[in-house]
């Protein structure tokens, strides 16, 4: 997290707050519940009250307007610039403005105005931009449902107005309401494990919650994005996912539920139950999943065992399922992740990675899991 | 070579992202800054998004300039 030079916060934890016009997109109420929604996200976790004016100068002085509107800082039209917001002062201090060339919305259809709202707010309330992708305060839009605050947030405002006093916090706390994001991982972690792996059109997409890392054989830095930047109907979480390049499908796991991307948009029809694949009802999850060129036949791994599906007839190999100890010499622990280059198997698990030769069947070498992000 | 349109576009598009989010200094009027600033802010830029730091414009670093975003500096006062 960041703050602004100075550490510029407000002085006095009643901070009042006032909203000058409004945004014809949505109705009044809706825009009066996003901006008290939002600054609720600050104030449960802080020992701030925000109180609304209705006339008057308050604080921070909530408006929509576009290109210039007044404060020699303009917006640029529809994308681009979404709103702005300044650090606790006087005069403008702590005011938050909207560019009323975007659309606004309660849902994902376009910017969520809760959202940005409570991204703006926190600039209002002193927070400056931080640079965990998975923050609230990163400064690139990517709509999220579920608790907005990462840890990186609720550490930066509790360091400006320290944490909730223990006569403040009511009497019975709903356990869902603060509910902080983890950090985004750190790539360079020595006990890194991943979710999932696969090939995508020459890249390498690595799961590891609530993001995905990108590798480009011409890049040297894999780049780091929450998956529902790009993906916003698929769930945080990753279990699985394979390339079958013949089809020029990715096929993504995450409980028993299935995705299919075609480069990176969702095939439609999809999701569609594991079970469909083969797997008995008893199968909740696919661990890893990896399909091997040389045979057409694509290998998914359930605990101990592995399951062999035959992309050509769209059946599993009647001998499914098998013992991965027994067909995977020297793979005797569950499997995280695995891909497959050149004759080779990558078998990932926990912060391990096997080079497996699947001609001769035995592991060829063993590298930290995070040695394939350059680290 | 002289700039091929559509670099020259995102070339006034970066050095409009770094003036607005990372200080770059405006260079005079109508002209371009020094190479050497526009490069450390472009380094900047690259290091606070985590991209590969390169100094230059590649394909990454413009996809997220592109990127709708907030209208406050990343950096500074």
């Amino acid at each position: 997290y960041n703050h602004f030079p100075r550490h510029l916060k407000w002085q006095n934890n009643n901070v009042t707050f006032r909203i000058v016009n409004y945004t014809p997109d949505l109705k009044k109420s809706d825009v009066d519940r996003a901006i008290r929604n939002a600054l609720n996200i600050w104030s449960d976790v802080t020992p701030l009250v925000f109180k609304k004016l209705h006339q008057g100068n308050a604080d921070i002085m909530i408006s929509f307007g576009s290109q210039e509107h007044g404060d020699y800082n303009p917006f640029d039209g529809p994308d681009g610039l979404l709103a702005h917001a300044y650090p606790p002062g006087q005069g403008m201090g702590g005011d938050t403005h909207f560019d009323e060339d975007e659309h606004w919305t309660k849902d994902s259809s376009a910017y969520n105005l809760f959202i940005v709202a409570a991204h703006e707010l926190g600039h209002a309330l002193g927070m400056s931009h931080s640079a965990d992708a998975g923050a609230l305060m990163y400064p690139v839009y990517s709509y999220s449902t579920g608790y907005l605050l990462s840890e990186d947030d609720i550490e930066g405002i509790q360091a400006l107005y320290g944490g909730i006093h223990r006569s403040q916090r009511s009497p019975n706390p709903n356990p869902r309401k603060v509910k902080p994001k983890p950090d985004a991982p750190n790539k360079c972690n020595p006990m890194l494990s991943f979710d999932a792996a696969t090939e995508l059109r020459g890249e390498t997409i690595i799961f590891k919650d609530r993001f995905y890392w990108r590798l480009h054989p011409q890049m040297v830095e894999p780049e780091q994005t929450l998956i529902k930047s790009t993906w916003p109907s698929l769930p945080n979480k990753v279990d699985a996912a394979y390339e079958n390049p013949e089809k020029d499908l990715v096929i993504i796991f995450s409980g028993i539920r299935m995705w299919a991307l075609n480069g990176y948009s969702l095939v439609d029809g999809y999701p569609k139950y594991i079970h469909k694949l083969g797997l008995p009802k008893t199968v909740r999850k696919v661990d890893a999943a990896v399909h091997i060129g040389d045979t057409g036949k694509t290998l998914l791994f359930t605990e101990e065992e592995y399951w062999s599906y035959d992309e050509a007839t769209g059946k599993m190999d009647s001998d499914s399922p098998r013992s991965i100890e027994q067909d995977f010499p020297g793979m005797d622990d569950e499997v995280d992740a695995a891909v497959f280059h050149y004759g080779h198997l990558y078998f990932f698990h926990e912060h391990v990675q096997y080079e497996y030769s699947y001609t001769s069947r035995k592991v060829m070498r063993i590298l930290r899991t995070n040695s394939i992000l350059n680290c | 070579l002289p700039l091929s349109p559509r670099d020259r576009d995102d070339r006034l598009l970066a050095e409009k992202y770094l003036r607005r989010f990372y200080g770059l200094p405006a260079g005079l009027q109508g002209r371009q800054g020094s190479p050497v600033a526009f490069r450390t802010q472009v380094e900047k830029m690259q290091r606070f998004f985590k991209l590969e730091v390169t100094g230059n414009l590649d394909c990454n670093t413009l996809e997220v300039m592109k990127m709708p975003r907030c209208g406050v500096p990343d950096v500074g006062e």
